[in-house]
């Protein structure tokens, strides 16, 4: 990526000061990340492997190349593999040449790169955002699993395969899994990802997953097992502002990685809606679908067009395909400010939910309305950065809802990194454009920052457990934006720990954390016998002897780094156990309480002698009145010594 | 025997091995065998359960994925090993 980095404070224009996790982390190096998606692009200048190593001589991965000699892995591309057969058991044979771990579709090479794509310097996007790409341990090795297809009913990645790229890349020797993908939550023993991703971390690998696009609906967010770091979405401090300029001297600024504008000219401007084809739906024709234009409505003008679900970029085709010179897309209520720069096929731009209204009202109520769109530009430290994007998933937590998710928030909304050579920017068959860097939005661009993130603390502390690094990540996070006020949702109204977890990723704190909320593979089985399962099921799922406990932990207990407390009727107590992973010292606590909530902690303060050092204590929470019964309420529980501050969010319903 | 259309494909999960990762490579063939030999006693012999199975997990975990029809989806979620089966369910990236 080629501003993430510096947003997160790891470099500063491109110079890494002596105190970056990257300097001190040695940028990753040996530490392997590994990626379940679409592949990968080899020849991405993000995988040369100039000046690295031997490969280290405990891989076993292996570059499955047997159809596809012109695909090689290298010192820094070590492995790629593919896994094609639950796929294949739903559409039938595939055709021999798709046997390969090659990236035809983009997202593969966009995620990897940016975990651990190497620098890159002149990377840009029709010369918008030109800097060095980097990934966040650029050091790294890195190893494609290809588990991800051309769509089947919506779906691309199957449970079959996921869980085959798992038993591998447990095997073959990977610290970090990165996985950008997911469905509907389930029971965790009926889902690959959950299963795949407990031998994972029972194992040592971190595994950190995208949390959904199905926000900004509260229950939305999936890949939501405790042993899981879970990752939302937000913005950086980067436009590519473009605007429409209206004939009655209004300006709207949207946002747009279009390579050219409509500089200067008027043109007619037309609703998509007004320009529907005879036989089309409004529906259709208002989302700009492909075909549901009228040509001769359409030719010569500009066009706007609502944002719907069904992908942004088949839009400018419509419009182009109709004869349209340009095309504004216009937001929805539900995703209010949060517009996106991509790169379309003609020019057009994206603007806001207010701005399409009043722009509609203007085309509804003049005769010739009339309008360009500017030429996009690059605008860096733009404000307020991060705010949550409206597509990122939200809690609380369907399946467990005392475990909160997502767990932290992360670059995620147009973001510039390698890309694949076989399709072109907008992925779809008719662009014929290739570009070596796309930018991409989704919580499958914020995921692999924090798993770049967790190889660089892997590099760190290779004694470090999985959720000893995800604790370090989690009560190390901001929710300030660069305003200095709380970190908003896309409707620029304060957003809560359901839409960010625990805050924005604050990788230089993460590396000296402190204190970590660790876990052990028997505390997620004692999680599990809570939740009913038996000790012959998590024996079988452990396989080492294990017996439930006789007294069932308290699910609130588990030792997650936030508190969530779905159900709070009377007082209710949680226990928790930090370790000290910093130097000796006295931690006081502070606590922020939700509001109608009183909350205690005891002891208030803890004295650590010695690194390994282990701590209780006591949360006890409380409503404040009967009254309080409702909606959730955020609060935030802090121990701190004076130079660490170990930050946990708490979510509480009272009478829920 | 029931046609290919009303076949779906399942993951059997038996949760994970106890031999470690570095044994794995040596006792690959002896797990995929197990996996055999327990669905074939559901499907009637091991040469259908060698059909069925397109996967066997033999590393961490141990599991198998095969293309089965309901009933038989049903009669091996019975076995004692079993601790789960369900369907190769689709996901979406994000």
């Amino acid at each position: 990526t080629t501003r993430s980095w510096d947003f997160m404070g790891l470099e500063r224009d491109g110079v890494v000061p002596e105190s970056s996790i990257w300097t001190k982390a040695r940028f990753g190096e040996d530490v392997i990340i590994g990626n379940l998606d679409t592949g990968v692009w080899p020849e991405s200048e993000s995988f040369k492997d100039d000046d690295m190593g031997p490969i280290p001589s405990n891989w076993k991965g292996t570059c499955q190349n047997e159809t596809d000699k012109q695909f090689r892995c290298n010192r820094k591309l070590i492995g790629a593999r593919y896994f094609n057969k639950g796929y294949q058991s739903l559409v039938g044979p595939l055709s021999p040449e798709l046997n390969s771990p090659r990236d035809n579709e983009g997202h593969g090479t966009h995620t990897l790169s940016t975990a651990a794509g190497r620098i890159v310097p002149g990377a840009t996007l029709f010369g918008y955002s030109t800097g060095m790409a980097k990934g966040g341990a650029p050091n790294a090795r890195v190893a494609a699993y290809k588990v991800c297809w051309p769509p089947v009913d919506g779906s691309e990645c199957f449970d079959a395969d996921i869980l085959a790229a798992f038993d591998a890349a447990i095997h073959d020797g990977v610290h970090v899994l990165s996985v950008s993908l997911g469905g509907d939550p389930v029971d965790y023993f009926y889902d690959g990802l959950a299963i795949g991703s407990f031998h994972a971390v029972k194992n040592g690998l971190t595994v950190v997953c995208s949390a959904g696009n199905s926000g900004p609906f509260l229950g939305t967010v999936s890949n939501v097992a405790p042993w899981i770091l879970t990752v939302g979405a937000s913005t950086i401090d980067r436009e590519f502002p473009s605007y429409v300029q209206l004939r009655n001297r209004k300006q709207m600024k949207g946002q747009s990685l279009s390579p050219v504008g409509l500089q200067q000219n008027f043109h007619p401007l037309i609703s998509s809606k007004e320009a529907k084809a005879t036989n089309m739906s409004s529906e259709d024709a208002t989302q700009c679908l492909l075909g549901s234009l009228e040509p001769a409505k359409v030719r010569g003008k500009v066009v706007v067009c609502l944002r719907g679900n069904n992908g942004r970029v088949e839009k400018g085709e419509a419009v182009r395909q109709a004869g349209g010179v340009g095309m504004i897309l216009a937001n929805d209520e539900s995703t209010g400010n949060e517009i996106i720069a991509d790169a379309h096929v003609l020019p057009a731009t994206h603007i806001s939910y207010s701005d399409g209204v009043a722009l509609l009202s203007y085309i509804n109520s003049t005769k010739s309305p009339l309008g360009y769109i500017t030429t996009p530009k690059t605008m860096l430290d733009t404000y307020p950065a991060p705010f949550m994007a409206a597509f990122s998933s939200r809690g609380p937590n369907t399946i467990n809802p005392e475990i909160l998710k997502p767990d932290i928030t992360a670059p995620g909304v147009s973001i510039i990194a390698a890309y694949t050579g076989a399709s072109g920017p907008t992925g779809l068959p008719f662009d014929s454009r290739r570009v070596l860097f796309n930018s991409e939005s989704g919580t499958s661009m914020s995921c692999p920052h924090v798993s770049g993130i967790a190889g660089l603390l892997k590099a760190l502390h290779p004694d470090w457990s999985p959720s000893a690094i995800k604790s370090a990540i989690v009560t190390s996070a901001r929710t300030q934006d660069n305003t200095l006020e709380p970190m908003s949702n896309s409707s620029f109204v304060k957003a809560d720990p359901f839409s960010y977890g625990s805050g924005h990723v604050r990788p230089n704190r993460a590396m000296d954390p402190g204190l970590v909320y660790d876990l052990t593979t028997n505390d997620y089985l004692n999680f599990l016998c809570s939740l009913g399962y038996n000790s012959t099921q998590n024996a079988l799922f452990n396989v080492e002897p294990y017996l439930c406990p006789s007294r069932p932990l308290n699910i609130g207990d588990l030792n997650y780094p936030s508190i969530s407390i779905p159900y709070l009727s009377g007082a209710v107590s949680v226990i928790r156990t930090v370790k000290n992973v910093g130097t000796p010292g006295t931690y006081r606590v502070r606590v922020i309480e939700p509001a109608g909530i009183s909350v205690s902690v005891k002891p208030t303060s803890l004295k650590f002698m010695k690194v390994g050092e282990e701590k209780k204590f006591k949360v006890t929470l409380k409503a404040k009145s009967r009254d309080a019964a409702g909606d959730y309420a955020f609060g935030k529980l802090i121990w701190s010594d004076g130079m660490h501050y170990v930050r946990s969010p708490i979510v509480v319903k009272a009478g829920g | 025997r029931p046609t290919f259309a009303d076949k779906k494909s399942y993951i059997v999960y038996f949760g994970g091995h106890s031999h470690s990762s570095e044994e794995a490579s040596l006792l690959q063939d002896r797990v995929v065998d197990s996996h055999y030999e327990i669905l074939g006693s559901v499907l009637g012999s091991k040469e259908k359960a060698q059909d069925a199975i397109f996967y066997s997990y033999t590393r961490s975990i141990n599991g198998f994925a095969a293309n089965l029809d309901e009933e038989e989806a049903r009669e091996i979620s019975k076995h004692p090993g079993v601790i789960s089966v369900f369907p190769n369910r689709g996901h979406k990236l994000h």
